[in-house]
């Protein structure tokens, strides 16, 4: 995905906003349940998205996975809480 | 399609709605008229009633919010996060919220009104967001004509398996859910179509259809007017599938998908009840036409093409039924709309036709027009 760097950031923060508003369980986990934040979780959670929408499953950020991204759309979770 | 995590749905199938909120970017009209048919989009696969108050607690709080307004999921601005609803329940549970920064319209210029309440209106019933690209319950904006709309595949797929089919039937078609105030008045001097339900109340006629109905005295043609159900009977809110009186009890029923309700005069007295305390089956989900007979103190009710017999005294559903009605009732031909007993005749009223039955010869003795009940 050729993009210049501040794009790239752009792309990133975007990407991490959209996961955690539709793709993060809310108030889910149980006192004392470690949850792993970062690239891991991160990974896992685009290629989520990605199966969603019948996308390539890469857990990468490319170009039909920001098109989905940047449609406006309904604010209920895909993982649904 | 998929459901949310375990499965939750309406337990009754008459919902309340109400819009508390209303957006700038459309009329009250247009908005009232785009929920309507976004709900209609699914009653129409489903045995569900949706029923609009304008005050109080509805089971589906309908409301235009901008970013932060109170349940943990802060609206965008423009674009982006376009509405959102919960899941039936208590409290927020049904409750679908519009992103007010949105440009809502009932056209394509903008975000169609109708295309999100229809789908914000899945989750309220129940519907998780669906893989399914065509299904109206995936995820992303796609306009969908409010006119002609039918719901995709998958979406009646999800939605019957938490309520299962609706029950249609011939020349009596879904029931239209037009907001209460200012109903337009059928015009019946002038279409082919009959009365939803007639019967008898003290000493008058009356005729119902859609949210209208005329009061008439039995003998008399003049000063027939028509007047709203909500005037009269508010708990009825809209239309009635049938209705009937037992004189000698004082008393009548008027009867809604799978409710009723009693009546001393026009008085409601108490809460609905379900009509399966009458002994239906379950899959009976509203009744078509309803008569009492005066000399044999029992009650027919008329479902698609069979009806059943309600023993008054014994409070009980007589055995060996449903019949056929057509095969029972000779020269009554079609769909029975309303029943009522008048000087001995039973009136049936099927479409545009009223036929007088005669119960000792019993057959058809004239038929008249319907329409001339009310002095068309």
């Amino acid at each position: 995905f050729a993009a210049t760097p501040r794009t790239s950031r752009n792309n990133y923060h975007l990407l991490q906003a959209y996961l955690v508003k539709y793709y993060t369980k809310k108030g889910g986990h149980q006192i004392g349940e470690v949850v792993a934040r970062g690239s891991n979780s991160m990974v896992k959670k685009i290629k989520e998205l990605q199966a969603f929408f019948g996308l390539r499953v890469t857990g990468k950020l490319d170009q039909s996975t920001m098109d989905v991204i940047k449609r406006p759309r309904c604010g209920v979770p895909d993982v649904a809480n | 399609y998929r459901l949310f995590p375990g499965e939750p749905k309406w337990k009754k199938n008459i919902l309340t709605y109400r819009i508390s909120k209303y957006t700038s970017s459309m009329t009250s009209a247009d908005v009232d008229k785009a929920i309507e048919m976004a709900l209609r989009a699914w009653s129409s696969a489903v045995p569900l009633n949706f029923v609009r108050i304008n005050s109080g607690e509805a089971d589906i709080m309908i409301s235009f919010e901008t970013g932060d307004h109170g349940d943990s999921y802060p609206f965008d601005g423009p674009r982006g996060t376009l509405a959102h609803a919960f899941a039936p329940g208590e409290g927020l549970g049904g409750d679908t919220h519009f992103d007010n920064a949105e440009k809502w319209t009932m056209g394509k210029n903008g975000f169609n009104l109708f295309t999100v309440a229809a789908h914000e209106f899945g989750h309220a019933l129940g519907l998780a967001h669906s893989t399914d690209s065509s299904a109206l319950m995936y995820p992303t904006y796609k306009y969908q004509n409010p006119y002609g709309f039918r719901l995709p595949k998958d979406d009646v797929k999800g939605i019957q398996a938490l309520y299962g089919p609706r029950k249609t039937f011939p020349g009596k078609p879904t029931v239209p859910h037009t907001p209460p105030h200012s109903p337009s008045i059928p015009d019946l001097c002038d279409s082919s179509s009959s009365f939803d339900a007639v019967t008898m109340l003290g000493k008058e006629l009356l005729f119902f259809k859609d949210r209208i109905f005329w009061r008439r005295q039995v003998h008399l043609m003049a000063g027939i007017r028509p007047s709203t159900i909500t005037s009269s009977f508010p708990q009825l809110m809209s239309n009635v599938d049938a209705a009937y009186e037992v004189a000698e009890r004082g008393t009548a029923y008027f009867f809604k998908g799978p409710h009723y309700w009693i009546t001393r005069g026009f008085q409601i007295q108490g809460p609905p009840r379900t009509i399966y305390e009458f002994g239906f089956p379950r899959y009976v989900q509203r009744i078509d036409a309803a008569v009492y007979l005066r000399d044999t103190q029992k009650t027919l009710f008329f479902v698609g093409d069979e009806y059943y017999s309600y023993d008054e005294r014994k409070r009980k559903m007589e055995k060996d039924y449903p019949k056929n009605t057509e095969e029972e009732f000779s020269g009554v031909n079609g769909q029975i709309d309303a029943a009522v007993e008048l000087n001995g005749y039973i009136y049936f009223f099927s479409g545009p036709k009223t036929y007088k039955y005669d119960t000792e010869k019993e057959d058809v003795v004239s038929v008249l027009k319907s329409s001339s009940w009310i002095g068309c």
